[in-house]
């Protein structure tokens, strides 16, 4: 593994601590959106299908449980828990989000590497995560005081995808079989999706001043 | 088979 891989899955753990911290220690899930949080569940839990199966590492198990629990953990909090609940955005968090899971299922029963039901349900997870963040950042539009924590999930959610790109490029020169177009190619307009959302959290964070994205 | 096929990300 490689030190962007690395890097990579830290942000993206980080990401899940920093949401996990202002759910379960402040309580409160503001400015957080429940679609995207579904969507992510959703994305794990077709992903990681091979989790009993497929023996890779250690690391790639545990890696798997933590996202896999945090992921459904923070729907829960967010759908059950009599506090959290409550402090959830519900009028703002608009986004038909259950239309972007039609379309990557068709994409992936097209475009995939093999056609087999594992395959099929690794390249949708791939699809849908690339569109997942499109309610949070919708939410994020509408939310009039966004909160650090808030703030820096979704920065380091963005980060985790860029590290991964620098990955895949460094891969390419290093295995010379390792090329998964797919994911390549979708992880490429994930992070394009946060472009907006960088400039604006760095200006933010460069001018010390509250994070605001324009409507 | 090369062996990238096996998906080692998360």
């Amino acid at each position: 593994m490689n030190a962007f891989r690395l890097a990579g899955d830290m942000t993206h753990l980080l990401s899940v601590v920093v949401l996990l911290l202002k759910i379960h220690t402040i309580k409160s899930c503001a400015g957080i959106s429940l679609k995207t949080q579904e969507l992510y569940a959703l994305v794990f839990a077709a992903r990681y299908l091979d989790l009993f199966i497929h023996f890779i590492s250690l690391y790639n198990t545990v890696m798997k449980l933590v996202f896999l629990a945090s992921s459904f953990s923070i729907v829960w909090y967010m759908r059950r828990h009599k506090i959290v609940r409550r402090t959830y955005d519900k009028d703002h968090d608009t986004f038909r989000h259950h239309f972007l899971v039609l379309p990557c299922l068709a994409l992936a029963l097209l475009i995939n590497e093999r056609f087999t039901f594992r395959e099929v349900m690794w390249a949708f997870s791939i699809y849908l995560e690339a569109v997942a963040i499109l309610p949070q950042l919708v939410l994020l539009q509408r939310t009039r005081n966004i909160d650090n924590l808030t703030g820096q999930y979704v920065f380091f959610l963005g980060a985790y995808r860029v590290l991964y790109i620098l990955n895949w490029i460094y891969r390419y020169f290093t295995e010379p079989h390792f090329v998964h177009w797919i994911s390549w190619v979708a992880g490429i307009v994930q992070t394009l999706l946060y472009a907006d959302f960088f400039y604006y959290y760095i200006m933010s964070w460069k001018n010390n001043v509250k994070l605001e994205l324009p409507a | 088979e090369p062996s990238s096929y096996d998906k080692d990300e998360l």
